[in-house]
This record gives C-alpha cells, sequence and structure tokens, in this order.
C-alpha cells in the first residue's frame, strides 16, 4: 500500500491511498485503505495522516482520523502517530503497522508498532528543503 | 525546520514522491499531487502491495482498493474491490467528482470506471499467478478463513462454516504484505 500525505503552500491538505491488499485475502475483502479515517485521512485546519499495515486490524480503530483530531488539539505530528499506534496496540499487542501523520506547518512525524520482522519503519519526504525525495525511517 | 508545501508517503516509494512534488511544481493542486503520486506507485507496482499483478486473493484475482480525501472540502472518494481496472486513485478521483457517493465497491465499481472512460484489462501477472501456484501448492497457506471445514490451517477449500468456534492463531508476518 502506499498511503500519501500532500499539504500546499497555504495549508491546504488532501491524502490518499492505493493498494491490492492482503495477499490470499477472502474474495470480497476490502481493508482499510479506502477507507476515510482508516487508511487515510485529512483536513485542512490540522493535516493529515495515513496508515499501512495490516489492514483488517487497523480499520477497526480509525488511526488516520484520530491522529488528524489529536493534531487538531495542538499534538505535534509524531505524538500523534504514536497515540494512534498505542491505542491499537492495546487490543493487538502484536499487530503488524505504522502511521505518518504531517500537520499545516509542514512538521511530520510517523510511529509504527515493533513486532519481530518489522522493528523500522521507512517513508518518504519530498519538501522544498530536500529538493530531492528524502528517505526517513523511525525505530518502532 | 518545517516548510511548505510538503510531500510524505508510506515505505521506499521515492518515484511516487517524485511524482506528486513533479504535480505540485507544474501547478497542480493538492489533490492532483496525490492522484499523480499514487498513480505512479500503481503503474511501478510498488513493492508488489500497490497495484495490478499483486496480492492475488484466493481465486487468484487482484483487485485495488483506493481513496482521496480534500482536506478543505472533507469530499472523499474511494474504490473497494476494485477489478480490472488498473487506475484504481483516478477511479477514486472520479466517485469523489462525478458522484454525491463516497465509496463504490466490486463490480459495479468497475462498471463505474467504465463509463467514466478507464480501460478495463486484466491484472493478472506472470507473477501473480506465479504466487497463487505457489499457495495453491502449499495447501492455501497462510489462510485468512477461520472456523470453517475442512481446516483452512491445513487444507484448500472450499470451505463450509465449522461445528465450533475457535481462538485465532498467530498469524506470521510478513512486512511486503500490507495495505
Amino acid at each position: 500500500t502506499i498511503g500519501m500525505i500532500v499539504i500546499g503552500k497555504d495549508g491546504q491538505v488532501a491524502a490518499g491511498t492505493s493498494t491490492n491488499g492482503a495477499n490470499h485475502k477472502v474474495p470480497g475483502r476490502v481493508g482499510d485503505s479506502p477507507i476515510a479515517g482508516a487508511g487515510s485521512y485529512a483536513d485542512s485546519t490540522a493535516g493529515g495522516a495515513a496508515a499501512t499495515g495490516d489492514g483488517d486490524v487497523m480499520m477497526r480503530f480509525l488511526p488516520s482520523y484520530l491522529a488528524v483530531e489529536l493534531m487538531k488539539t495542538g499534538t505535534d505530528p509524531s505524538t500523534a502517530c504514536k497515540t494512534s499506534i498505542s491505542r491499537i496496540k492495546i487490543h493487538y499487542p502484536g499487530f503488524f503497522g505504522a502511521v505518518i501523520c504531517a500537520n499545516t506547518t509542514g512538521h511530520y512525524g510517523a510511529a509504527c508498532n515493533k513486532v519481530p520482522g518489522f522493528s523500522k519503519f521507512t517513508f518518504v519526504v519530498y519538501n522544498s528543503q530536500s529538493n530531492s525525495p528524502l528517505l526517513q525511517s523511525v525505530d518502532c | 525546520q518545517a516548510t511548505l508545501p510538503l510531500v510524505i508517503n508510506t515505505w521506499p516509494f521515492e518515484h511516487a514522491t517524485a511524482a506528486a512534488w513533479s504535480a505540485l511544481q507544474a501547478g497542480g493542486s493538492v489533490l492532483d499531487a496525490v492522484e499523480k503520486g499514487c498513480a505512479r506507485c500503481e503503474a511501478d507496482q510498488c513493492d508488489g502491495s500497490v497495484g495490478f499483478g499483486g496480492s492475488p486473493d484466493e481465486r487468484g484475482e487482484t483487485t485495488l482498493d483506493a481513496m482521496i480525501m480534500n482536506g478543505n472540502t472533507m469530499e472523499v472518494g474511494a474504490v473497494g474491490d476494485l477489478r480490472r481496472i488498473k487506475n484504481a486513485i483516478g477511479v477514486a478521483r472520479a466517485v469523489m467528482e462525478r458522484t454525491d457517493h463516497t465509496l463504490l465497491v466490486g463490480e459495479s465499481a468497475s462498471v463505474f470506471a467504465e463509463n467514466m472512460g478507464f480501460t478495463a484489462e486484466d491484472l493478472t501477472t506472470n507473477k501473480s499467478i506465479s504466487i497463487f501456484t505457489q499457495w495453491l501448492k502449499d495447501n492455501c497457506q497462510p489462510n485468512y478463513r477461520k472456523n470453517v471445514s475442512p481446516d483452512p490451517s491445513q487444507y484448500c477449500g472450499p470451505y463450509k462454516p465449522g461445528a465450533t468456534l475457535r481462538q485465532r492463531r498467530k498469524r506470521q508476518i510478513d512486512i511486503h504484505a500490507h495495505d
């Protein structure tokens, strides 16, 4: 899956996702990606967020919506992402997933849940300072 | 130091990021940038988890999910279980801009896409056939079914409801298999 957030120079926010879903899924299965607030969410009064991982679990907690709502109350993007992950972890300690968050001032962050085989999450950022796509990662 | 504009996306899909940035630099809107960025990943079949030819279902078919959201107007367009159309994010945007709905799914979403001018084509590739064939050889493992008969942890279907409900076993994580 790709989850993307774009914030314009005037703070307008858009977000999106695209995926072919889970390998060997039951036909008809739809994951979190096309669900607003789950796969991604955008609100130009606050920012945007996008989630990736096990959509069957993550879509139950609307992690992108939660992260954006937290940023709306002034929470920084990294903390907003971490809180979204931790809410899921309470119920599913072994879930596979990560969230990226960005606010309308251009600050961004990410968080993920550490499980065997997944201890670091990589994402890409492009802004006028990087002048090219910049790979970044966070430890889960 | 934070600066705007900003493009950020999950996983190391740099070409998608660059495509979104180019769209902005060309004077496109933030929606244009998201659409172009995700479409680039669909065309590139990023990591096998985006676009055609990846993640075949139990029948070997690749289906796509996508969504786009406008944070100014809170409009959303989305498709789920989209069949035979490669440009899922484009169809999602068409749902947003050409209907008052939010989410279209399955065969009907594909018909909508064709009516909106998207090309219908087979999403199967040699790779997706190979993944599917191997899965069949592995007795359909891993498997998302539970509480059915025959035991889905050992056998392929067709499945019927099992007599008892049991706790699900722990699933092995594959970081290349993600939503």
